[in-house]
């Protein structure tokens, strides 16, 4: 009896594994994973980016959750003077299955060397995308520094829009999907709900012309995003925007039996 | 000597109508009694081992444990035994060819989450229900 045990533990613990049972052991617990593979993304060996870092809170905000020491208090990583701005996302993350941070992919400004009103685009590639689970939420975040110039005692109205068909000398059809109100020297995360906008990429991928953000004053004067502090896809890696989208199965995953 | 000593007090505890034991059955479970009841084993899946951090943001791996040992009529000490496994036992006892010993499994599993890199290293967190044992017991 002991031998047997002794040799269970010591066949479960210290075998060293040949290259092809390792490579074994990999498919199969990807394939518990729903990988097609080993993914190989590229090292950058830089700073790392802000979605990675927000992505790392969630992690660890949900891995207590089925610890069961938490039950849904959840920490943005959003500075508490911006918090109240923020949806309530308590339940949304609890109950998701899937969390996917997109990198911003493409960043257009229309800014103070153009003519107004001023603004600034952003698109994100939303192709991979898990199967068999539906959008509940979506966020776009973007980090808001101080604002500079003249308009830092007012406040500013942040308008995020859908870019629904562009024209190529004509204005794009635009359809409005948040609108934030921020104190012009306020500093933080804003995150804007995009739910709307992401449900209908997910149902047709070439629709998904990316996102237009717009900022005015109370008299309705247009600002420069960079000049209201906005940080874009050239600033500091850690406050680069990013998109959140939340997921939730449809039923559990069916594993193929062997 | 210990060994006979305990046999003594279990057959003295085990009511059962001698008419239900098949002869020389009962004797095995004595013989199986050096063997370790169902219980929870450690066991740690290291995504660290598989090379895969590079990938894998967090976890650096995770306690997923595993069931093993005797699930063995009288199941008193096995304090998950169903109903079905206790019944089983006792068929087992009586015909092992028409029913087999009850399994020592997971009774109560739970998720962990994943943090990872996708290839257009996008980041992707992910749940992943049933993947590491609570507790264990006889079915």
């Amino acid at each position: 009896g002991s031998f047997l045990k002794n040799h269970l533990h010591s066949s479960f613990i210290h075998r060293k594994l040949s290259g092809r049972e390792k490579k074994e052991i990999q498919r199969e617990i990807l394939s518990i994973m729903g990988l097609p593979g080993r993914p190989r993304p590229h090292s950058e060996g830089k700073l790392p980016s802000s979605a990675p870092l927000f992505m790392l809170d969630l992690y660890h905000a949900m891995a207590s959750e089925d610890e069961d020491d938490v039950s849904q208090g959840v920490s943005h990583p959003v500075p508490s003077s911006l918090s109240t701005q923020i949806p309530p996302l308590g339940t949304v993350i609890s109950e998701a299955d899937t969390v996917m941070s997109f990198v911003n992919m493409v960043e257009q400004d229309q800014d103070i060397f153009h003519q107004k009103p001023y603004w600034k685009e952003f698109k994100f590639d939303l192709t991979q995308l898990p199967k068999g689970e539906t959008v509940t939420a979506a966020e776009f975040r973007i980090y808001k520094m101080k604002s500079f110039g003249r308009s830092t005692n007012k406040t500013l109205h942040i308008s995020v829009y859908e870019i629904n068909k562009s024209h190529h000398k004509r204005e794009s059809n635009l359809f409005l999907l948040d609108v934030q109100n921020i104190a012009a020297k306020e500093e933080g995360w804003l995150a804007f709900d995009i739910t709307a906008a992401s449900n209908r990429w997910l149902l047709n991928p070439k629709y998904n012309l990316g996102l237009r953000l717009y900022i005015e004053l109370d008299g309705g004067q247009s600002v420069d995003p960079g000049l209201a502090g906005l940080v874009g896809r050239r600033g500091p890696r850690p406050k680069q925007p990013f998109l959140v989208t939340f997921f939730r199965a449809n039923q559990p995953p069916i594993r193929a039996p062997r | 000597s210990v060994r006979r000593a305990m046999k003594k007090k279990e057959r003295k505890t085990n009511d059962l109508p001698q008419s239900n034991i098949v002869s020389g059955k009962y004797d095995h479970y004595h013989e199986s009694e050096g063997r370790e009841m169902c219980k929870r084993h450690e066991l740690y899946v290291s995504f660290r081992d598989l090379e895969w951090l590079d990938w894998v943001i967090a976890p650096q791996g995770y306690a997923a444990y595993y069931c093993h040992g005797e699930c063995s009529f009288p199941l008193d000490s096995c304090m998950n035994a169903t109903n079905h496994a206790i019944l089983q036992s006792l068929v087992h006892l009586m015909k092992p060819e028409a029913a087999p010993k009850a399994c020592c499994a997971p009774t109560k599993l739970s998720a962990i989450s994943v943090l990872y890199y996708d290839n257009s290293n996008n980041v992707i967190l992910k749940k992943y229900r049933n993947m590491v044992v609570k507790s264990c017991g006889c079915h």
